[in-house]
């Protein structure tokens, strides 16, 4: 049985969609595949409003701290953060990356900007991505279609606005299925 | 419908709030 939906609790402020924290670590040495990431992606929690987010994200490690190969994804609770998901088969993805130093602050405002739905694109938006790398890190925000130039384009002004980058930051727009045919994700 | 829509000052308030300790 499907289990109940998660709510807002009582004199808690509901967000317009429900979210889910994953977490994902590559083992060292190991090569990457679709078998192995779908197990080595770790679903930390889901919730509904303000306050349940901030009673999660409040004990989670800042992405700045974390070492190695690892990511956390903040996805729309029922959207898994994987190419394969009817969500985001058709979709692609904004992708900018960060000098060390500036994951924690960034990824705090995107995911702000999610949460309070900034980005005005609808139900475009699917998720986003922080990648824990050894020179730079990076940042991800999913939605459903690649082909939708006028949504992508908002999305894309709306990460400059809120993430606060210099101007000359290079952001990169990657359909799903072009990562899926150079089997690449960066 | 609706949105609901926070901004990111709001947010931070919020941090602080009772409830989402």
């Amino acid at each position: 049985s499907p289990r109940p939906i998660l709510k807002a609790g009582p004199g808690e402020h509901p967000l317009q969609f429900n979210y889910s924290i994953w977490f994902s670590r590559r083992s060292p040495g190991k090569q990457q595949n679709s078998t192995n990431y779908e197990q080595n992606i770790k679903l930390v929690g889901t919730f509904a409003s303000v306050e349940q987010f901030w009673r999660f994200y409040s004990h989670m490690v800042r992405p700045g701290d974390l070492s190695g190969h690892s990511d956390f994804h903040l996805f729309k609770e029922g959207i898994k953060p994987m190419w394969e998901d009817e969500a985001n088969k058709d979709g692609g993805k904004w992708i900018v990356r960060l000098r060390k130093g500036l994951a924690s602050r960034c990824w705090e405002n995107l995911i702000l900007a999610m949460l309070g739905e900034q980005f005005m694109v609808g139900e475009e938006i699917c998720g986003a991505v922080i990648s824990i790398r050894f020179q730079e890190d990076i940042v991800s925000v999913w939605n459903k279609t690649a082909s939708d130039h006028a949504t992508t384009t908002r999305i894309r002004d709306t990460l400059r606005r809120v993430l606060n980058l210099p101007p000359n930051t290079i952001m990169e727009y990657k359909a799903h299925q072009d990562s899926l045919k150079d089997n690449s994700s960066f | 419908g609706t949105r609901i829509i926070y901004d990111r000052a709001f947010l931070m308030q919020m941090r602080n709030s009772p409830h989402a300790k």
